[in-house]
């Protein structure tokens, strides 16, 4: 684990007597090689140890007498601070029905995540919606409606050969005759860098609204976590992150680079198929898990 | 690079960090590098151009020494069995499979071993619909392995040249799911001696380290055959399978391009080195 081997590097240091800037660069360079590890983009590593160093450097961890845990405790209280305070507030509209939409790579686990919310949500005591806007992928609406079965949560569907602009704006209408005070849209899978596909969303957002736009994202995502989740950001806004498939053993460094890149907070974590699989977003527990 | 006037380190660590960016990971992007700089001192290179070159070469050695291609076998069924975590494109993969062995004139099968997950049997009934092919499936939450008995003996009766599996998508540190699928493994072995005749891992391009995980358990579990990287129409690079390759000797023989049942790639090594520096 990092801290076995900061122990290990420091008590080494310590037998050639006080500490230099090179010897915590050499401490610094463990740090890195752990987040690398655990998939945080190679750019936010970066900052995120030069910001470390900063902290070390201030408080003299050389006249510490513990400084593996020091600079431990410095990495782990600069990461929960990075990932933000544990926040999974939903916005709600003052005037239902709320809008919520959920977007993301194709696999992530959305359709999932939108019976998952849609669970929580009724769970509390709202009256929930779900929206089969995904009329690409084969039996992705019959997908939804047997998790809606399931649930009994109603599915708003206008089959497969609508646009998808369209069905969104029915299922608004819907949920008011319904009396749904919350809609959720599942949306198709689409590659950030699919312009037609990327202008759809921007087209759905236009017309209805959402009050709260959530990026799914699959926590064993790689380097590109950050291209991705910018792109995102930037071409149709989001409003938070969802993190799926936390109950395997990805290290989860997507998290600190969803983060760190769009400044939007991740709001639940996904920890397995069921439909209450769904959890609040625990950043020190997140923190934990990337440093291993 | 050719920006870059001389060899320095500067220059090492950029390329260092390219592959680190394409996910090979730190440990196999290091190897690739140190190698790379004795080369280097050997060659008393001077180019950055030439070092790149060489840089390429020393990737693409690693998929030298391959069985590339699907296996086909004597008897017929060949049985082809898809593996993998959730949301990898298993489904999706068979059904250009599938496209792909029918377009070379074969009889093929496929079988809807997905038994759990909502919808999976008429996402897989889709394709076969889709690919003109005949599809064998059972109720939803039956045993995954009745299915692929079956579908077996269905292939067996019907004289189908292939016959291609679809299993449900379960993350590799799950104990029981890993347990069912060697049960399934050990049901079409039973069957068909030698099959499955190829195993196949299906790894999400977009995938970070926890791959290397992937393949090891999936390995342990079913003994692999190959990968089928999926999702490279994306702006992952799929740098990860150099580790795999190199680690496990699992190599990749297809890549996944898009969604349609066209999409469906020969791995091509010089292709997959090129795009890790463009
Ligand atoms: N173990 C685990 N599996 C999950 C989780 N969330 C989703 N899955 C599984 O991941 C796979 C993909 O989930 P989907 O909900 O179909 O993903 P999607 O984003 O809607 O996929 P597309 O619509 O094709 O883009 C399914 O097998 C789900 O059961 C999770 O938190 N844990
Ligand atoms: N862009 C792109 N999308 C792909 C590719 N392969 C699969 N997909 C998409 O990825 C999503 C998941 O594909 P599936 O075939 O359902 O994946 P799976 O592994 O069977 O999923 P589970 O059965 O839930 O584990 C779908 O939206 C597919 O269209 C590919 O090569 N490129
Ligand atoms: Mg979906
Ligand atoms: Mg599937």
């Amino acid at each position: 684990s990092l801290g076995e081997k900061l122990q290990g590097i420091f008590k080494n240091l310590k037998r050639k007597g006080k500490l230099k800037e090179q010897d915590v660069d050499s401490v610094l360079r463990e740090v890195r090689l752990a987040l690398l590890e655990a998939d945080v983009n190679l750019k936010v590593v970066k900052d995120f140890t030069k910001q470390v160093k900063e902290k070390a450097v201030g408080q003299e961890i050389w006249n510490s007498l513990t400084p593996a845990q020091l600079i431990i405790k410095i990495v782990k209280d600069q990461l929960t601070e990075l990932m933000g305070s544990a926040n999974s507030k939903l916005t709600f509209a003052p005037q239902p029905p709320t809008i919520l939409m959920l977007i993301g790579l194709q696999g992530s686990g959305k359709t999932t995540t939108v019976a998952k919310l849609s669970n929580y949500l009724k769970k509390q005591g709202r009256n929930p919606l779900m929206v089969a806007a995904d009329v690409y992928r084969p039996a992705a609406i019959h997908q939804l409606q047997v998790l809606g079965e399931q649930l009994k949560i109603p599915v708003f569907s206008m089959g497969d050969k609508q646009d998808p602009v369209n069905v969104c704006s029915g299922a608004v209408k819907k949920a008011v005759g319904l009396g749904c005070d919350v809609i959720i849209i599942d949306s198709a899978g689409r590659l950030h860098i699919d312009e037609d596909l990327m202008e759809e969303l921007k087209n759905i957002k236009l017309k209805v609204r959402p009050h709260e736009i959530l990026l799914v994202v699959d926590s064993m995502i790689g380097q590109e976590s950050v291209n991705v989740a910018k792109t995102f950001e930037d071409q149709v806004g989001i409003d938070g992150v969802i993190l799926t498939k936390m109950d395997g053993d990805a290290r989860g460094g997507a998290a600190l680079s969803v983060k760190a890149v769009t400044g939007k907070p991740i709001k639940f974590v996904g920890i397995g198929e069921k439909t209450d699989a769904l959890e609040p977003f625990y950043p020190e527990r997140i923190a934990s898990r990337i440093l291993g | 690079f050719s920006m870059r006037k001389k060899i320095d380190e500067e220059l090492w660590e950029e390329l260092e960090e390219v592959l680190i960016c394409s996910d090979m990971g730190v440990h196999t992007s290091n190897m690739i590098i140190e190698d790379l700089k004795k080369k280097a001192r050997e060659l008393k290179i001077k180019e950055p151009e030439q070092l790149v070159e060489h840089l390429k070469e020393r990737i693409k050695e690693c998929f030298s020494n391959r069985e590339l291609g699907l296996f086909t076998a004597e008897n017929k069924p060949t049985i082809y069995l898809m593996v993998g975590v959730n949301g990898s494109g298993k489904t999706t993969t068979i059904g250009k499979l599938a496209r792909r062995l029918k377009n070379s004139g074969n009889k093929v099968i496929i079988a809807a071993g997905d038994t759990f997950r909502a919808a999976a049997i008429e996402q897989l009934d889709v394709w076969a619909q889709r690919v003109g092919v005949e599809i064998i499936k059972n109720k939803q939450g039956s045993d995954p392995a009745s299915v692929c008995f079956d579908a077996i003996q269905a292939s067996k009766a019907r004289g189908a040249d292939y016959l291609i599996i679809d299993t449900a998508g379960r993350l590799q540190t799950k104990y029981n799911l890993m347990n069912e699928l060697k049960k399934i493994g050990k049901i079409i072995s039973r069957e068909v001696s030698d099959a499955p005749h190829e195993t196949l891992l299906v790894l999400d391009a977009t995938t970070g380290q926890n791959s290397l995980s992937q393949a090891k358990l999936f390995n342990d579990t079913v003994s692999l055959t190959g990968i089928v990287l999926t999702k490279l129409d994306g702006t992952a690079k799929g740098g990860m399978i150099v580790a795999i390759e190199n680690e496990l000797g699992v190599p990749v023989k297809l890549v996944g391009v898009g969604e349609t049942m066209e999409d469906l790639q020969d791995f091509d090594p010089q292709a997959f080195t090129d795009a890790l520096f463009s």
